[in-house]
């Protein structure tokens, strides 16, 4: 019950806002109650989705409203907090308050008991919305591009983990993205994430534009492309972490 | 003298550390004194130069050193001022000061008169310290790929500058960057916008591997493949900020 999932990586655009919609989709699909939460400023869950909030995080951590007020139905079984611009004046009045690694996470506790898993989609820097987000996880999922820079990012990942939440051990799955196996660089660079984080690594989610058109569309991969290698490839990922996560 | 550019965009992965190296290098090279700003705690400037900083950006925000004392050299006429992990503790540190929005400009004034640009490669959030840039920038550079999420991104940056510069008349150029001309899709919303922005976007930098693979191995794309789509592209692209700039 109420797994809180942050999607993270400080790298910027390796996947983690399409990661959140698809994975969370195929997880609503599958029966599971799940919340998406944005804490990206631009706000690329909702126009990923398709969908136009009315209100936002902001009000909930900002303007002292209950977090259950502002959150929409997406899908069935899909529910978003979702964020806008308004978000970017509210970082430094929040590390004014003395809790404010913490804002997030009490934001969230009320609504843990009506959703099996909760998915934070995070921005590519470290805000300190993101280190909210990883305060507030019980679970890290960590998308990565097959790429020299992305790599890099994990590894100042975990070093950020580890002195925020003493311990990685919430890291609990890397999902390379992007993945082209014609890129004799992608192969090589893909056996060396394996050699170092072992049964971490998901298997690959494969480059497919389909995912792109996807969410320039507002749709879910599945609702766009059910036969795509993009669909195929999440479905999988879903079916992998259901085992992880103990979800039917 | 001392033109200090923003090379920002909400969007993360779209190319602002490959566009900062390889336009800073390239005025470089025609005799430019310039220098590289990293305030993206990723360090990936650091990391696409293939140099190794002795000094950061931290500690000429925070600990009170003199920027000038942290600047190393890179190439000839090609200085860089790195970033590493210790900046994600700075951004709470900072906000909590009355004149948090512009530290970065105070610690960079002294150096404006050694130099010609100064360019400053920003994270993919709106994190304390971009708003910092934007607010030291006398211009500002915004790469985007050419997809729907990242012109999106535009749109709420313009929104940004407007309300933090009064106006937006310190963005100067907009990059499309890894187009790729065979995808109809990018053709079209290359079209969008070009009809949109005018005279601000700049010419495409072409979608090219060996883009990836000169940050992969430490260089500039002049030195990794000089005769690559990308050192082309990049160089097309100097001589145009080269005649806005009125540099030689
Ligand atoms: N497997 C894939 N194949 C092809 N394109 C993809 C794939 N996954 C994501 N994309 C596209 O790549 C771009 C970046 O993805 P996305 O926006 O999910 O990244 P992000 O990490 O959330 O970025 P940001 O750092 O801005 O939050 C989007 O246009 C998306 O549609
Ligand atoms: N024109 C291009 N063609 C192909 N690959 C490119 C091109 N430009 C950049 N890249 C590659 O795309 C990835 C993202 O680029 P880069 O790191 O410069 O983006 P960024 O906007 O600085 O990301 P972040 O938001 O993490 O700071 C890098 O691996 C880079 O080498
Ligand atoms: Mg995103
Ligand atoms: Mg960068």
């Amino acid at each position: 019950m109420g797994r809180i999932v942050a999607v993270t990586n400080l790298k910027g655009g390796i996947g983690k806002t399409t990661t959140v919609v698809n994975v969370g989709a195929g997880l609503a699909l599958k029966g599971a109650r799940v919340l998406l939460v944005d804490v990206d400023a631009q706000g690329n869950l909702a126009l990923a989705l398709g969908v136009k909030p009315r209100r936002t995080l902001y009000e909930a951590l900002i303007d002292g409203a209950r977090a259950a007020d502002c959150v929409m139905s997406a899908r069935p079984n899909l529910d978003l907090l979702a964020a806008d611009e308004s978000l970017l004046s509210a970082q430094p009045t929040l590390s004014r308050r003395p809790d404010w690694s913490r804002v997030l996470d009490q934001a969230l506790q009320p609504l843990k008991r009506h959703y099996d898993f909760i998915f934070v989609d995070c921005g590519g820097s470290m805000t300190v919305l993101n280190v909210n987000a990883l305060m507030a996880a019980t679970d890290v999922l960590v998308p990565t591009t097959v790429e020299h820079l992305s790599i890099k990012g994990i590894e100042k990942l975990f070093k950020q983990v580890v002195s925020l939440k003493s311990g990685a051990t919430s890291i609990r799955v890397i999902v390379p993205t992007m993945f082209d196996p014609r890129l004799k660089q992608s192969t090589a660079l893909l056996e060396q994430l394996q050699a170092t984080y072992g049964a971490l690594i998901a298997p690959p989610i494969r480059v497919n534009v389909r995912l792109s058109e996807s969410s320039a569309a507002g749709q879910t991969i599945y609702e766009y492309d059910r036969r795509s290698r993009g669909a195929l490839d999440y479905a999988q990922l879903v079916e992998r972490l259901s085992a992880l996560w103990s979800f039917r």
